[in-house]
């Protein structure tokens, strides 16, 4: 099964 | 003071149409050079970019940077107030808490204007990193909101897979399961009808059609979309505005648990 990430996993914050 | 008035005032209403339900309050940043926004929906899976250039408007005038947060949904609502043939003017006093909002028939016969209520938001900004994507596909707005909408028939989650061949969407669910395979054009009589696939190396993700769903209600902006796809990084969907700017929408994927 897959799992929705979330874009915390690949953008940083500013 | 800002003020920015757009005389193709449609493009703000399609822009609003496109993100009000991902995206309940944004701020838009208002610089010299334009007018922008970066927002995430609430469960923080996808982000909409939003890039107005100054010179798509006519006139521009910000003589300072200003945030302007505004409900997207009040702003939906004002904005059909508006003709489609209406030139829209964006105007926010330096010392206001407030944004307004001017309707201008094409024959400046009829002007009507709103004001809006600013609100204060949080709201968490992310760098985007330039990205070399595996996969960048162009096709026409109209088929990608189709093929979304097809796969919706069958399950939530939509598997994308390019190729050198072109690109496959695929779909399972308790139903059953189904594709829909494109190929890149050969020869088409205008260049908003073809599917380009440009590959540096074979990929295949998988996404919510939720969200897609939600991105493609962007087609009426632009004729075509462009999708950019690399391994295990967010999916990049992208309308352009005309000659002013661009809506683009990111999507992290669905990934093994």
């Amino acid at each position: 099964a897959k799992k929705q990430a979330t874009l915390g996993a690949f953008f940083k914050p500013k | 003071m800002f003020e920015a008035r757009l005389p193709q005032g449609q493009i703000l209403k399609k822009l609003i149409e496109a993100v009000r339900e991902l995206v309940t309050d944004a701020n838009f940043e208002c610089k010299p050079s334009g007018l922008s926004l970066q927002a995430m929906d609430s469960s923080h899976v996808s982000l909409v970019s939003l890039l107005m250039r100054a010179d798509g408007f006519d006139p521009y005038q910000c003589d300072r940077n200003r945030t302007l947060g505004i409900n997207l949904r009040t702003l939906a609502s004002v904005l059909k107030c508006s003709s489609n043939d209406d030139i829209i003017t964006i105007r926010a006093e330096d010392d206001g808490d407030s944004a307004i909002l001017i309707f201008e028939s094409p024959s400046s016969d009829r002007l009507s204007e709103f004001d809006l209520k600013l609100v204060d938001i949080d709201n968490e900004q992310l760098v985007i990193p330039d990205t070399q994507y595996d996969a960048v596909v162009r096709m026409p707005s109209a088929e990608f909101q189709r093929i979304v909408r097809d796969m919706q028939i069958l399950g939530d989650s939509v598997t994308i897979a390019c190729s050198k061949d072109g690109v496959k969407f695929s779909a399972n669910g308790e139903i059953g399961s189904g594709s829909v395979r494109l190929k890149q054009s050969s020869a088409v009589d205008s260049e908003d009808d073809a599917v380009t696939v440009d590959l540096q190396q074979a990929v295949s993700l998988t996404f919510a059609l939720r969200y897609l769903s939600l991105f493609s209600k962007a087609a009426p902006l632009s004729p075509t979309v462009t999708l950019s796809f690399s391994k295990d990084v967010p999916l990049l969907v992208e309308f352009r505005i005309a000659d002013m700017g661009h809506l683009r929408f990111y999507l992290a994927p669905k990934i093994d648990e």
